[in-house]
């Protein structure tokens, strides 16, 4: 399995819902 | 160079040396807590880097892990999670039941404790790679404050307790003692969150739990419940997690583990009622910031107004699957059939440091990538572990690299930063921060 891991994930927000099943990033988040 | 050439990142080596473990840089903002956004549905915790001066763990660490130490874990990371998903796959590696479900008759709990090794591998001594983010936690009442590795990649959530029956490894805060809990309660053999563990057990009546890595680190307890602080002014009450009696392997000096996956024990699953199964985390670019976790409708409003990609879920009940469809470097999307993605799929865990790919899709990627920097004349240098493209940068205080994209189905786009492109281990050692899957059905 490919794996994106947190060197490639930082700044961006990282948002996940469950019950609607999807992923979401979003640059500049912090 | 304060105007890169089209489809490049300037990236600063000022900035990019807080970010290794030497550093002894001072926190750029103490870690707090606060409410944000329009919605007073999300709660926040704030992630810092484990090694970073904003670390509870920081001031224990006497001699920091060395960039090689970091990424030989990260690789034991990523085996065992190629472990977990290839066995959960064939069916070898279902989670085991425990055959100690006996009733009240059951032994002691030091004797359960200790026995219950018989049913896990021998510990390989290997560290699970407990993952470079850390958050703060209260947990029982009234609430002591716990320093957590952060996981998407697992799902229950344990911290060493008092009496610590049979071993537990060295942490920096005291140990969770239950008796100095007024709301703490064992989970009963018979309630139904027993059922939920993929590993439990009896003793006596209380649920035992059994949390196993792939490189054979573990945790084993009993399965408690508490009240869990997120910040100072939410809590979940009844949460249910493992209060560990035997825990080995090299998990730093942290507490325990938050698991933030999608099984039934994780804490998005069990606040499902009151965050909506909805969390968002930031990383910070530098171990000296600090980021945030967050809990609730709010989190996902950013995401919303950009393109999310779908979650696959057909792959397994924990981790979080996506399909990867493509990569661009420099703008310019690479030649990669979508094959190589999908053959293995992908999947996004906060615990692994470095993104690894299918051995197709890197070896594309590291093409692309060194012949931009070559265009550009930067010099080579000696592999550092796992990553083995790597430039020299001594002398040099700003260098242009190449973007970097990775693309997912549904249009969502991961324009990764500046600081996520490169890893460096010195001005001399600065590298691609990917690696590659041994083989493409990895």
């Amino acid at each position: 399995v490919g794996i994106v891991g947190n060197t490639q994930l930082k700044t961006f927000g990282v948002a996940y819902d469950i019950g609607k099943k999807v992923v979401g990033f979003y640059p500049g988040a912090c | 160079a304060r105007h890169p050439p089209p489809h490049h990142l300037m990236l600063s080596m000022e900035d990019m040396f807080p970010a290794g473990p030497s550093s002894s840089s001072s926190c750029d903002a103490p870690p707090r807590e606060h409410k944000h956004g329009a919605t007073s549905s999300t709660t926040r915790m704030t992630i810092v880097h484990r090694h970073g001066p904003c670390s509870p763990l920081a001031a224990a660490h006497r001699k920091p892990p060395s960039h090689g130490e970091i990424l030989a874990a990260d690789q034991n990371r990523a085996e065992s999670i190629q472990h977990r998903v290839s066995t959960t796959a064939t069916g070898r590696g279902k989670p085991k039941r425990s055959r100690r479900q006996q009733p009240s008759s059951a032994p002691a709990p030091a004797a359960s404790l200790s026995s219950s090794t018989a049913s896990l591998p021998a510990s390989s001594g290997r560290a699970l790679g407990t993952g470079n983010y850390v958050v703060t936690v209260g947990l029982g009442t009234p609430a002591s404050r716990y320093t957590v590795v952060f996981d998407t990649g697992s799902d229950t959530t344990w911290v060493q307790c008092q009496p610590c029956v049979v071993v537990c490894y060295e942490q920096r805060e005291k140990l969770f003692d239950p008796a100095r809990s007024s709301t703490y309660a064992n989970v009963s053999c018979a309630a139904p969150a027993c059922s939920d563990l993929n590993i439990h057990g009896c003793s006596g009546g209380h649920c035992l739990y059994g949390v196993q890595y792939g490189d054979g680190s573990y945790s084993i307890g009993f399965f408690a419940m508490d009240t869990l602080t997120l910040s100072s002014y939410d809590a979940v009450k009844g949460f249910r997690f493992g209060c560990g009696e035997r825990n080995e392997g090299l998990f730093g000096e942290a507490a325990g583990l938050l698991g933030l996956g999608r099984g039934k024990t994780s804490l998005p699953v069990q606040t499902y009622d009151k965050y909506g199964g909805v969390f968002a985390h930031c990383l910070p670019a530098r171990s000296t910031g600090t980021g945030y976790l967050d809990f609730g409708a709010g989190s996902l409003a950013a995401a919303r107004a950009r393109l999310t990609t779908p979650m696959l879920t057909e792959n397994g009940p924990t981790f979080y699957y996506v399909g990867m469809t493509g990569i661009r470097v420099g703008g310019q999307l690479l030649s990669i059939p979508q094959s190589v993605f999908a053959t293995a799929g992908t999947i996004v865990d906060s615990g692994t440091v470095i993104t690894r790919l299918p051995p197709a899709a890197y070896s594309s990627l590291r093409y692309a990538f060194a012949a931009a920097m070559a265009a550009r004349g930067y010099k080579k240098a000696p592999a550092v572990s796992l990553l083995d493209t790597c430039y020299d940068f001594t002398g040099m205080s700003q260098v242009a690299i190449p973007t970097v994209s990775l693309l997912f189905q549904g249009g969502a786009r991961l324009d990764v930063d500046a600081s996520g492109i490169m890893y460096a281990a010195s001005a001399s050692q600065v590298c691609l921060a990917f690696a590659a899957n041994e083989d493409g059905g990895d």
